[in-house]
Parts: structure tokens; sequence; C-alpha cells
């Protein structure tokens, strides 16, 4: 039975569609079967993959719409990827946007009963969410198992880990007594700059074991997935960052066989 | 009598904030008088100046809901910097978040009330917003004269720009007919990407002369604002970061000249 993990963060630009993006793909490469949720309206995901709405008549705006068979909105990624599927945000305009949030908060759990009927199919699947903690992110604290939280290794993203963890209790306290943490991830490490050692040691002295060993640095050979249409593995397996979201996937899947 | 401008992207993380913070504090540095008003409830703007809700009584949150003189939620930066001032957003919580998301939605005028109370004291007056273009950004662009849009200098931001361009042009039609263009600000162009040059080639072509000619380099030592709570031209005045803001002030204020 798959587990459903949440990225979140409030703060902008910390690296959560990457996340989903290149972990997804390092996971399914490792003999895994992973969707990928865009619940971001601006469709960062879709473009990750080259995903026009045109292409795909079905996403999650059709599926809170119309509630046709959830499979009807999940696309294969790549046939070099098999068993990495997306189920695309689909939004195309402002007034799809504005129905997209308001599908969201007349039924927060509709979300929830979407990815429950495809759950079995996969090992993992990742929410992508965009940069706030009210709907969508509400709606999908409230379907998964556990988020994980990328962290931006500078100090403007570490300050606002703390809204993440209460929005979280508040939410396993109301809605999901499951919820759990997934992990802390550092990403963007920046060898140049002079904070990042005093960063990531702040970061580990705050959450401790819920960090991922892992660290994700600054690679711009990560900031060109949208242009390439593909996650860093497809097209540099051997850079900075796809060596640290393959090495991320090897401690996720070690630490789930319980080594 | 100031101008009212909007520092606005729904994509997170590419330099709103630091922008406010660093842009403002070079055009006060040039004899301007300028405000920064904290419009995200992640107080991002607050903590890039070290200010605690606990110090500051009154702010943004309070004025819109106690409606007191906004002159009261108003606070000279520093002593080294006599011509910048802040009204903080003051949100401790979450539930001061809802209630903030809430004032806004019932009155969507209520901050452009706020702000023309005190727009005369200054020449220039930055709102800076969250990654989202509904409310807090909504009623921004109601109120403000024009809009500045930071463009992160890769591909991922790049293709937001649509989405905020189609909701100022809603904004202008339905409730703001004065409001314009301030500019578009590359930021975080990074000598290092194989991308950066076709990047900032693709958004002067499709931007053309709404682009500022400066360019934001990325730099570590802005990254470290939060820290030393104070703008990079306080403390590495010869940065890269810093020269480019002082050079972005110089171009702005040259362009109001008429030059
Ligand atoms: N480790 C990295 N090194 C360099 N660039 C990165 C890295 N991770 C992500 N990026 C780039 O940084 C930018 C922000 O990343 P991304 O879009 O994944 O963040 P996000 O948290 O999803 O943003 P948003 O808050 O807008 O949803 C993108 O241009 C991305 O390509
Ligand atoms: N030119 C730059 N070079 C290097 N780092 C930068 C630069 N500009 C901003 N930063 C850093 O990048 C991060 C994102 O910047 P900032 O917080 O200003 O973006 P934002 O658009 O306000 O984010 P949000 O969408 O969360 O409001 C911060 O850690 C900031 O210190
Ligand atoms: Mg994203
Ligand atoms: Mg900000």
């Amino acid at each position: 039975m798959g587990q459903l993990i949440a990225i979140v963060s409030q703060k902008g630009g910390v690296g959560k569609t990457s996340t989903a993006v290149n972990l997804g793909a390092c996971i399914s490469a490792i003999k895994r079967r992973v969707l990928l949720v865009g619940l971001d309206p601006q469709c960062g995901l879709d473009k990750c993959f080259g995903i026009e709405p045109s292409q795909t008549p079905i996403g999650l705006l059709e599926l809170l719409r119309d509630g046709v068979s959830p499979a009807k909105g999940i696309y294969q990624v790549s046939p070099r990827l098999p068993r990495l599927d997306i189920m695309p945000t689909n939004i195309r305009s402002s007034a799809e946007e504005a129905l997209y949030a308001d599908l969201l908060q007349r039924d927060p759990q509709k979300l929830n009963r979407i990815i429950d009927q495809v759950k079995s199919q996969y090992d993992f699947i990742f929410l992508d969410c965009p940069p706030r903690l009210d709907n969508p992110t509400y709606s999908a604290l409230i379907a998964c198992d556990s988020y994980l939280v990328p962290i931006q290794c500078e100090y403007a993203s570490m300050a606002t880990v703390g809204r993440v963890l209460r929005s979280a209790l508040e939410v396993k306290r109301l809605h999901n007594t499951k919820l759990g943490i997934f992990g802390f991830l550092v990403t963007m490490a920046d060898k140049r700059a002079g904070f990042t050692v005093k960063v990531v040691q702040e970061i580990r002295g705050y959450l401790r074991e819920h960090v991922f060993k892992t660290i994700i640095p600054r690679d711009p050979r990560l900031a060109e997935v949208p242009s390439k249409q593909q996650p860093v593995i497809a097209y540099e397996l051997q850079s900075p960052g796809a060596k640290a979201y393959i090495q991320l996937a090897r401690e996720i899947l070690s630490r789930e066989a319980g080594v």
C-alpha cells in the first residue's frame, strides 16, 4: 500500500517542485512505482515534464469538478521512466484557478477520496504543494500519511518551519490522526556561502533525527529541469544534484526497509 | 506625492522581499523617503529588520482590525537609514493569519484607505506581497499605482509572468484604472549557469522596455540579510548585490526625472 507524502513549505522557491520531480524519478528508477500529483495552480510540476493542459484532457481540476475515475487523470511521464506517473493540475486560467480553490474549499476531503482510489497501485505518492498553508495545502495535509519539508539552506527559509509544524499539528488534531513527519530536507546548500555550515547545524540542532542525512547542493543543472522537461537523472546523471537525489532515494528506501 | 508600488510574483523565492528591503534602502540612501509595507503573513520583511511582533504593538494587522491612525503602525528601521520606515505585518500565529485573511476578504479597499492616509509623506512606498495572486496581493493591486515583478533568472519563474500580467489587467479593468507596470527585474542571475544569457534574452524579448537594465546577480551576501537584520548596503557596500541594487535605485530615479 502506497505512502502518501505532501511536500510542503509556506516559503517560496525552496525546492518543493524540484524535489517532487527529482526524488520521484530517482525512487521510480529503483524499482518502485511513484505517482506525482500537482496541487500548485502555477502548474510547476506539469511544466517540468512539458505537459500542456491541451495534451491532457483530464487532470486534478476535472477530477475534482466532474468526479470521473481518477485513473483517467493519470499519465505516464516518459517511456524511459516506466514506473513514474503524473496527475497534472491542468489549470489554464485565473477563472479555473478560482474554481479549483472553490471546489477544495467546499469539500476539503474530496482530494482524499480521489487519491484513496489509486493509492494501492503505487509505493509512493508525492503531492507538490504551492507556497501557502491554506488550501490546497490544507487538503493535502488532511489526505496524506506524512509531510516532507524542503528547507533552503538560508536564513530566510529556516524561520518559516515553525508555521508548517503548527499547521500540521492542527490538521493532525482535527482531521488526520495518522499525520506524521516524513522528513526535513536541506536544499540549495551553496559551498560558496559562508553561512552554509552554520545553517545546517542550526537545522539539525532544532529538528534532529527528522532531518535527512542527504543534503541537496545548489546545482545550476537542477534549474534546467523545466527547460529540459525531464528529471535531472535523465540528462545529467553525474551532476551533483542528480547524485544527491539518488542518495536521498536510497536513504529513504533503506529507512523504509528498517535498515 | 508618493508612488505606491506592489512587489508581486506568484512564483516563490524570486526575490520579492529582498528587493523590497534592498531597493527600499538604496532609494532612501539617495535622499528620498521610503516606506516598506509587509503584506506577507510569513513576516519575511519584519524578519529582515529583526522586528519581532512583541516590539511593535501596532502593525498592519492592528490597523486593519482596530482602525487606529496608520502613523501608529509605522516605525523607523534604523538611525543609520533615517529616511526608511516600515509598517510590519505583525502576525504571530495561524489564528491571526486567518483573521488577517478574513479582514482583507471582507473589505479589499481597506488597505487602500490606510495607505492613502500616509502616502503624501513618502516618495516611494513598496508593498511586499506573498507568493500568491489572491488576497493580500489582490488588495495590494487595488491600492497601488504600479507593480514590480522580480523574475528569477531561471526557466521555472519565467513561466509564471503571464499570470501576473493577466491578474493585473483584471484589477485594472474592475478596480484600479491607474494601475501600470513599474518594471520587471531580473534577479539571481548566476554567471555559473549556462542558461543565464538565454533566459535574459527571452525575458527582454518578451517584456521589452518594461525590463530594468540593471540585473541583480546571485550573491550569497544578499542571503545574509535576515541574519544581519539590515539591508546589504549597511554591511557589505562593495558586494555585487549591493552595487546592483544601488545601480537599480539610480536607474529608477533617473527614469523618474525623465532623464
Ligand atoms: N538544488 C538546487 N540547485 C539549484 N537550483 C535549484 C535547486 N533546486 C531547485 N532549484 C531551482 O530553484 C528554483 C526554485 O525551485 P522550485 O521551483 O522547485 O521551488 P518551489 O519551492 O517549488 O517554488 P514555489 O514556492 O514557487 O512552488 C527553480 O528555478 C529550480 O529550478
Ligand atoms: N540576488 C540574490 N542572490 C542570492 N540570494 C538571494 C538573492 N536575492 C534573494 N536571495 C535569497 O534567496 C531567498 C529567496 O529570496 P526572497 O525571500 O527575497 O524571495 P521572495 O520572492 O520574497 O520569497 P517568497 O515567495 O517566499 O516571499 C532568500 O533566502 C534570499 O535571501
Ligand atoms: Mg513549486
Ligand atoms: Mg517574500
